[in-house]
């Protein structure tokens, strides 16, 4: 179980530091052990750098940088180990449009081995949807799906 | 093994049978404020065994059976199906469709079907053992949860990393 | 101070039955005293149902509709006691375009007593404002204020 | 008693001086992530005398220091102005215009001004007691905290309502 920890650690690292860089288009990124010694029981430190910035406490970055900072980190953890389908409920809140688009460009290099479900209010995510369903609640508090259609206007919006 | 349906029928605010397709690459759930996007995706969780309510916004497991609205009475059954495609056999089940089953009565008793079979839960989690489906992948990211991994503790995060051991 | 403890509940708790039905177009909601024998060392329970549903724990609303119960708190206390001025980072962020709308709304509303700084992505947002100031970073990490006018385009796509 | 302007040097990644005129009903703050809207927040909440670093997103209060890019080297000392216009005498200084400031030396030494003069930040509180204005009333709503407020614990609530009695 210690090898079997190692290699997938080893493995997610490697993907986090290439999936990083792509996301913010440059900077540098890193998970550490914080007790390399003791693999079954060590920490695990996360060291993100934005392009153009000295290396700080992750703390410090912007709500934007850390949403992105996850996005990477989940992504990694497919890249190692696949998962047939993946739920995100509103992870694009705190993107702006251009991490948007890097976002939902991320997705595309995923669909061959997931698929993706995807809760949004952006329109700029929609539109890279295959399908969209609504859901809409009569005045009886009774939930109903919809089917929805971006109109052209939306789209052109977005492109 | 492609998730290609969902049915919920009586599960928080679906009252009625609520069908979605999902058999494509990137599906979008759209809608204003509190219409039932996040409750799709707490369908989801629960059908996939999940035991914990507060993973639901719930105080108790009841609290998802549908309980009224101006003029709608509760229901006194929830149900929520999910249907895969296993033609490629990644369920070690022999069927090119797979629906996974979960029922809760107003009583409390509840109930684990795979294609309409009763099951136990622990049947349920063998059933997707090694596939990267299940509560403690990352394959459910919850409505604002992006921001709470990072703060977790160092300790705390293992386990994105041990579920893919 | 038991009075005057008393005294600000009371209002607060008015304020947020008034505030929350407008938020909401309708519903219902109301703040309580979980020991009010006990004023001084109480908790406070909040109860919020949005119009067309029944009474449930507040654990079970939407994202968005937590965060118009929580902006109806807001502006609950700012009536009670004015505050010169308010800074809001993102709060926009889980609405959806009617409510950023309300939101922005009951804004105006409040422009005699308060003054407010607005960090937003919202276009909807932004219509709002009666200045922009846009925040930007060099290659070398270091933030610069511009100035930022709504252009045709986006003034029309809001309106 | 309006807040007319805000000048932050050297504070987080406002490096060179920066002046924001605030003097409106409604003043947007837009740009991309990262780029330091949060930041100017933050520059608020520091000069009206906060003493957490966690509130600033850091570990220490140097982390607020300007501490250097690709091309620029780390500062020495942070300083942050807020200028309120006092025509309405709510500040009991007799002065139209007062200039709240507070200043960091990497050595961690820090100083308060009121007008230009040294003051100590218990007067610094005293000049904003029963003005609304101040860190645990209401006034600044950082990032993400939204959703903190009804997910805090009923004792945890009351702080909102002792301040305003
Ligand atoms: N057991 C139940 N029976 C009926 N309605 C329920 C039940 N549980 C939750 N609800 C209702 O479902 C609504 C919340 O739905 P949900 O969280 O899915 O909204 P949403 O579409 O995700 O909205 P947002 O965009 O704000 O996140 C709440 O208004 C709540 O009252
Ligand atoms: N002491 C410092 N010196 C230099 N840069 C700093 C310092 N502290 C924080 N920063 C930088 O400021 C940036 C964060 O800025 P901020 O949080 O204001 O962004 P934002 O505009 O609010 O973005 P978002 O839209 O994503 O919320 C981070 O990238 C961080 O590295
Ligand atoms: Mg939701
Ligand atoms: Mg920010």
């Amino acid at each position: 179980s210690r090898e079997l920890f190692t290699t997938a650690f080893v493995e997610i690292r490697d993907n986090f530091r290439v999936l990083f860089r792509k996301l913010f288009a440059g900077g540098k990124a890193d998970i550490l052990l914080t007790e390399p010694e003791d693999v079954l029981e060590s920490g695990i430190e996360i060291v993100a750098r934005p392009p153009g910035k000295e290396p700080r406490s992750i703390s410090l970055l912007s709500g934007g940088e850390r949403a992105m900072t996850t996005i990477a980190l989940l992504f990694s953890v497919f890249k190692t180990r696949p998962s047939p389908f993946c739920v995100l409920d509103e992870i694009d809140a705190p993107l702006d449009e251009s991490n948007i688009d890097r976002f939902t460009g991320m997705l595309e290099d995923f669909l061959e081995q997931t698929q993706f479900l995807i809760v949004t209010h952006s329109k700029r995510t929609m539109s890279v949807a295959d399908v969209l369903y609504g859901v809409t609640m009569g005045a009886s508090g009774v939930s109903k799906r919809i089917a929805v259609h971006m109109d052209r206007e939306d789209q052109a919006a977005v492109a | 093994m492609r998730l290609k349906k969902l049915i919920a029928h009586g599960f928080k605010s679906f009252a009625d049978r609520t069908e979605f397709d999902f058999d494509h690459g990137i599906t979008g759930i759209v809608g204003p404020n509190g219409c039932g996007k996040s409750n799709v995706v707490d369908a989801i969780r629960w059908s996939l065994g999940e035991q914990r309510p507060t993973k639901l916004r719930g105080s108790g497991m009841t609290d998802v059976l549908f309980n009224g609205g101006d003029s709608r009475k509760s229901v006194s059954l929830a149900e929520v199906t999910l249907v895969f495609d296993n033609s490629s056999r990644k369920l070690p089940i022999d069927f090119d469709e797979v629906a996974v089953s979960r029922r809760l009565y107003r009583d409390g008793e509840s109930m684990y079907l795979i294609n309409k079979n009763p099951v136990r839960l622990r049947d349920l989690k063998e059933l997707f053992m090694d596939t990267g489906v299940g509560l403690d992948t990352y394959s459910v990211m919850e409505q604002g949860r992006i921001d709470a991994f990072l703060s977790a503790g160092v300790k705390e995060r293992r386990y994105l990393f041990e579920e893919a051991a």
